[in-house]
């Protein structure tokens, strides 16, 4: 679409599968056709009219920072459905605070998968930090509480909590969620200061349910997009950055400590139609 | 719903008799949507929509909602022929022991189903033997020991210094000592643009002559699907799917993209976390999933 100022039939119709085939929703990529037409005749092309609508629905002016507490501990809690790569990303940002000079702390909180804490605590050694953990089948707001508190009593600047993957279907495990983040505010006088929700770039429309049913549940204030090294775009995204306000936060790139970046937005949408 | 959808459709064009190809063509718009928002393949969708088109054109608009109707048990029926059957049997080797790799992206839900399919072999009598290939991912082998215990099934855990060929290798030399049958080689999760990795995955089934190469796959897929079912295909002899976390509400419509695009079946669907949450492929109850 490189210098065309209209829309023409042919256009449309490539540009339309080029979102669709980015897992842009139907809804949003009319949406998205509808103000671009809108625009129709936009004097820096319909490049120019693409760019800045999605940039619009992306929130370009929401910060992709990660929050931090008042006083300390920072906590950051991480949810999620079942193997998007919560524990993985966890263990990426540890590395990526422990960089920067911070003492971050691991709460070992999905008490449920197999092997879920021997993973977290392999993490925990190769970025050099600490980990809080109990044995497995223990109540992980408990696990919470407690890493919290060592935090508090430490000095440590970040706690990153790993929860269970759980799917947003199941209310009960929804309801545990809840209660999880509940005791960080238990420990801390406070809920979580970021809770990120980890999304994986290969799912398709289901993202944006999941999406909207954490969000209802607990307090999302970002997001994560893991495994952006396939050849998946996650284009929904646009759609729950538009109707949900939830910004993406970092990008998951790839399986070590160093594959986490800080999400960008231009970029973001140059890949949408690499 | 697709039917109330077709229905305002068919609302509009009622009692002007034959379906003209403008009035099939609004009625497929329609049926377009449901297929993308299920996250079927935007190519499959043409390809199933152009069929239908074929078919449809030239009927009769009598009532609108028997019309919607009509036009939506044509798509399910369609659905359900190119979904293909329900048969999980899996085929076994020439002599014992079979081999079944479990193949897939990074956390696809290989590891889980493997202890599952471990199970389900257990009760029909066999003896299989779990292979913890996976080399890669932190506590990979304790979190397949942990399902094997939890099943009664025996493992093969990998030494620090061995590779995913070398562990495979032994695992099934392992069951043809002990009379182990069949030997199911979990594997690391991967990107199918990753060559190291699709070069390691093609070695082990080199290694081993597995008789199923199971591609374990979400069923929360989207787009990419063809792309990953392609990719894998290239490197090694996928024999059937595996749709995982099913017990989700994604409506799975990577499943109708695999299906045109390689033509292999989908065997199993994972519907829990338990081990014993594996069951047979059911593409009528696929279909209706699918259609929402
Ligand atoms: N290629 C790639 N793989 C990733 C990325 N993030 C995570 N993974 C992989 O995805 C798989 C699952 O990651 P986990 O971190 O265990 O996911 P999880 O959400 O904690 O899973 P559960 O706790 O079981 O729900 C592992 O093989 C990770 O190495 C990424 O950005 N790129
Ligand atoms: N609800 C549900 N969860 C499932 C199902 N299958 C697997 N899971 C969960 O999905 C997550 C990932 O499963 P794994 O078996 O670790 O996936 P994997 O493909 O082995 O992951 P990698 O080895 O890292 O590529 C875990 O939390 C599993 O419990 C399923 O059918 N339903
Ligand atoms: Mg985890
Ligand atoms: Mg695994």
């Amino acid at each position: 679409i490189q210098g065309k100022t209209i829309l023409d039939a042919a256009t449309e119709e490539e540009l339309e599968e080029a979102l669709l085939s980015a897992d842009v929703s139907y809804e949003t990529v009319e949406k998205i056709f509808e103000r671009i037409r809108e625009s129709r005749q936009h004097a820096d092309g319909v490049q120019a009219a693409l760019k800045e609508t999605l940039a619009g629905m992306m929130g370009a002016n929401t910060s992709q920072e990660i929050a931090t507490g008042d006083t300390p501990p920072t906590v950051v809690f991480v949810a999620g459905v079942n193997g998007v790569g919560k524990t993985t990303s966890i263990a990426k940002l540890a590395y990526m605070y422990t960089q920067q000079g911070k003492q971050v702390l691991l709460a070992a909180a999905d008490t449920f998968r197999a092997a879920a804490i021997d993973q977290l605590e392999i993490w925990a050694q190769r970025v050099g930090c600490q980990i809080v953990k109990h044995a497995p089948g223990a109540d992980p707001a408990a696990v919470v509480f407690d890493s919290v508190s060592a935090a508090k009593a430490r000095g440590v600047d970040i706690v990153i909590v790993d929860t269970a993957g759980r799917l947003h279907t199941r209310s009960n495990l929804m309801e545990e969620l809840k209660k999880i983040t509940r005791a960080v505010e238990k420990a801390n006088g406070r809920g979580p200061d970021e809770t990120l929700l980890v999304l994986d770039a290969t799912t398709g429309q289901n993202a944006i349910s999941q999406a909207r049913e954490f969000l209802s549940a607990v307090d999302i204030t970002g997001l994560v997009l893991a495994k952006m090294d396939s050849s998946a775009r996650g284009g929904t995204v646009i759609s729950i950055s538009d109707e949900l306000g939830v910004p993406v936060k970092l990008v998951g790139t790839g399986e070590q400590l160093d594959d986490l970046k800080v999400f960008n937005p231009e970029e973001f949408v140059e890949s949408l139609f690499a | 719903s697709l039917t109330s959808r077709l229905q305002g459709v068919f609302d509009r064009l009622r009692g002007r008799g034959a379906l003209t190809e403008k009035d099939v063509d609004e009625a497929l718009k329609e049926v377009r949507r449901a297929l993308l928002e299920a996250d079927v393949n935007f190519k499959v969708v043409k390809e199933f929509v152009t069929h239908v088109r074929e078919k449809a054109v030239g009927q009769d608009v009598l009532e609108s909602l028997s019309a919607a109707q009509q036009v939506v048990k044509f798509v399910r029926d369609e659905m359900v022929a190119l979904l293909g059957q329900s048969d999980p049997r899996l085929k076994g080797a020439d002599s014992p022991p079979s081999v079944i790799l479990l193949a897939g992206l990074n956390g696809a839900g290989k590891t889980t189903t493997a202890g599952k399919l471990a199970l389900r072999m257990k009760s029909e009598g066999k003896r299989p033997l779990l292979v913890a290939a996976d080399i890669h991912r932190p506590a990979a082998a304790k979190q397949l020991a942990t399902l094997a215990e939890q099943v009664g099934v025996p493992v093969h855990t990998p030494l620090s210094s061995d590779t995913a060929v070398g562990v495979a290798r032994d695992g099934v030399a392992l069951a043809r000592r002990e009379s182990l049958d069949p030997v199911i080689v979990d594997l690391a999760g991967r990107q199918h643009a990753d060559e190291d990795l699709m070069r390691e995955l093609a070695e082990v089934s080199r290694a081993t002559s597995p008789s199923e190469v199971l591609l374990v796959l979400d069923a929360m897929t989207g787009q990419d699907a063809v792309n990953t079912a392609l990719e894998f295909g290239r490197h090694v002899p996928i024999t059937g799917f595996v749709l995982t976390k099913m017990d989700a509400d994604a409506r799975g419509g990577a499943a109708i993209s695999i299906r045109q695009v390689t033509g292999h079946p989908i065997k199993f669907v994972g519907i829990s976390e338990k081990m014993d949450g594996l069951e047979p492929f059911h593409p009528d109850r696929m279909a209706g999933r699918i259609l929402g």
